[in-house]
């Protein structure tokens, strides 16, 4: 398993 | 002008204990109704907001809205000379400030130190943290929180938390084998700090670096309970309340499959 970017989830989350 | 004053020295060294092992340089912004703090770790998986409202400090004055770029391993080194219960007064210029004034005074007002904190160039804006519906909520003991991802710790690097009907199940794998602690939402509630709830809109399954949730519950002195908040789509959400006047929330991306 792999850590994600939080900031792509924030934006994508949008 | 900038000058806030807390009457709880105590409660800034905890503040900053919860957020300086995570993030080394913090935006502490300032305007005339609180200060709030944001930041990530270094490898953008986590992020930390802090709120503190106006009515924590005995006096608070902010005449225009001022960024301080504080490096929080220099801000601890002045905190560790303050007790717990010695007054701190943070001061800064509001134009710009390249330095921040820390003033600390005992109890019985016989003992006064000053410090100068320099500040620090941070080239990011705070975010706009998107508005979320979680599909669940949990609502339990800090101190279990800190033991459960403690304890877990042991057996891998990652937590698995899958919330099903009333439950929130903990659990991780590695060499030594597997291990599952479920917690379930308390019948009655005899004492609210001690209590689970399980607000679930839809079952939840995902996976955290404990790394990651271990560094968080370095806010568990700031508040006798934590709420997690959960989302298929979305970041955790690991909040704990600074009484009535704030709060510190952690955001954690959750791991995929490689």
């Amino acid at each position: 398993d792999v850590n994600q970017n939080i900031l792509s989830i924030f934006y994508n989350s949008i | 002008m900038f000058e806030a004053k807390l009457q709880q020295g105590g409660l800034l060294k905890k503040i900053l204990e919860s957020v300086k092992d995570l993030v080394v340089d913090g935006l502490w912004d300032c305007d005339g109704a609180a200060i709030t703090l944001q930041g990530m770790d270094s490898s953008h998986v986590a992020l930390v907001e802090m709120l503190l409202r106006a009515e924590a400090f005995e006096h608070y004055r902010c005449d225009r809205n001022v960024t301080l770029g504080m490096n929080h391993n220099h801000l601890s080194k002045i905190l560790k000379c303050a007790n717990n219960d010695d007054i701190v007064i943070l001061k800064a210029a509001d134009q710009n400030p390249d330095s921040c004034s820390l003033i600390l005074e005992s109890k019985n007002g016989e003992k006064t130190s000053d410090f100068v904190v320099s500040l620090v160039r941070i080239d990011t804006d705070q975010l706009g943290i998107p508005e979320t519906e979680y599909s669940a909520h949990v609502k339990m003991s800090s101190g279990e929180f800190q033991r459960i991802c403690r304890d877990l710790s042991q057996f891998g690097d990652a937590v698995q938390i899958t919330c099903s009907k009333q439950d929130v199940k903990f659990s991780s794998s590695g060499e030594t084998g597997k291990a599952n602690i479920t917690l379930t939402h308390s019948a009655t509630v005899d004492k609210e700090e001690e209590s689970v709830t399980v607000d679930l809109k839809e079952p939840v399954d995902l996976t955290f670096a404990l790394r990651f949730l271990n560094l968080f519950t370095k806010a568990t002195p700031i508040s006798d309970t934590v709420t997690l908040s959960l989302s298929q789509e979305a970041p955790l959400v690991v909040e704990y309340k600074i009484g009535d006047s704030g709060h510190i929330r952690y955001f954690l991306a959750p791991k995929i499959q490689e």
